[in-house]
């Protein structure tokens, strides 16, 4: 059986886990450096009043990101790949076993810093959120086909560096919807909080 | 046989062929969008005076890059990945049977934007040089330990932005001088081409 479909199985198996315990799961992949985990903060800041929420930080050998998560949310877990560039669902499946289930409703999955491989991987999630900044040039949306049609948000952050960049995070919208018009592409700057209560918005929580 | 075995045999395979037609090769790797195409186009314009310059840009389907980099060089080959996350040394393998390597004797190979996979495929090149730029954030080596520690020529992008980033240049090269003493680190912004004088010094070339 092949690696994509065995990964397949695992993913629909860790989502029927989320779907019995109510809890919605949201996978966040992006760019090295994109700002994955500050917009992970921002959201939690924006969400915690109304609910539990959980994370799961997925990096090669560091608690970096688990550690700088931590201070927001209730439970979370560091996984680390070691040298594989992608999380996958039995990664997810272990990290699920580690997680008080029954104390959370929200849980992020903050993906490794890849445009590639995490398209082919699917983790069991509700919902794809891909974050790119205007930093990585005016292409990245054109040279990355597949994950953006997997998307179901994108962020195009650091907005606040466009005119420094020469770069216009509104082409890289039109770049998104161009591949993908089911998208919901939102405009960002992380430091700021700028563009996440939108965000909250397209992901519906009640 | 494994695969990074056999990726090996094909390497030394290509640095065999590279060395017999006199081409020095250069593995140029680094983040997505760290600058990686820009930085080559400064090495070839400080380089073509005394040199014929030959590049290979990899990328997962477009040929923006290989269009961006035939204004400056006399060979320009672009090769598709399709949805692997790094060059291997089989791809170069073919790729070297495509190019007139008696015309040439410097070869950029730009690898796909990854700071993961990248470290554990060589390609059979003679220097192996790292991009990441300050907007990526301060934890960009830290991160990613494996190809810092690979690397000959660390450069370190974008230091016009690290004002407002919040991050230190600086701070990243001793970042990468703690996992790889032997690394020459310069930092640079490839849009002025400040600092590229500095990386031709390092490469030695006659
Ligand atoms: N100027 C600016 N900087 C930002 C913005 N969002 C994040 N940053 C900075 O960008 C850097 C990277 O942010 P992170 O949140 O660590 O990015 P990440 O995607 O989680 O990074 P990795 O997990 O290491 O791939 C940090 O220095 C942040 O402070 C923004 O909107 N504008
Ligand atoms: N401000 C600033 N922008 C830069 C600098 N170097 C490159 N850029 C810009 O950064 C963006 C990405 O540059 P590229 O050279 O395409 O980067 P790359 O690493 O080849 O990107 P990929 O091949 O797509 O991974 C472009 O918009 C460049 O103009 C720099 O030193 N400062
Ligand atoms: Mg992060
Ligand atoms: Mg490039
Ligand atoms: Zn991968
Ligand atoms: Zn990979």
């Amino acid at each position: 059986e092949s690696l994509l479909s065995k990964n397949r199985e695992l993913a629909d198996n860790n989502r029927k886990i989320l779907d019995e315990n109510e809890i919605i799961a949201i996978d966040v992949m992006g760019s090295i450096g994109s700002g994955k985990t500050s917009l992970i903060k921002n959201l939690i800041k924006g969400l915690k009043a109304g609910h539990r929420i959980g994370v799961i930080a997925g990096d090669l050998t560091t608690e970096i990101d688990a550690e700088r998560l931590r201070e927001g949310s209730t439970q979370v877990l560091q996984v680390n790949t070691g040298k594989e560039c992608h999380l996958d669902a039995n990664l997810i499946k272990r990290a699920l076993e580690n997680i008080k289930l029954k104390e959370i409703d929200i849980l992020f999955i903050e993906n490794v810093g890849n445009l590639i491989c995490p398209a082919e991987f699917p983790l069991g999630a509700h919902k794809r959120l891909v974050v790119i900044s205007v930093t990585e040039g005016p292409y990245m949306v054109v040279k990355h086909p597949f994950i953006f049609r997997e998307a179901d948000i994108v962020v195009i952050n650091k907005i606040d560096l466009q005119v420094q960049m020469g770069v216009s995070a509104a082409k890289l919208k039109e770049d998104v919807l161009k591949i993908n018009k089911k998208a919901k592409v939102v405009l960002t700057n992380c430091v700021t909080g700028e563009g996440v209560k939108e965000i909250i918005k397209c992901m519906n929580f009640q």
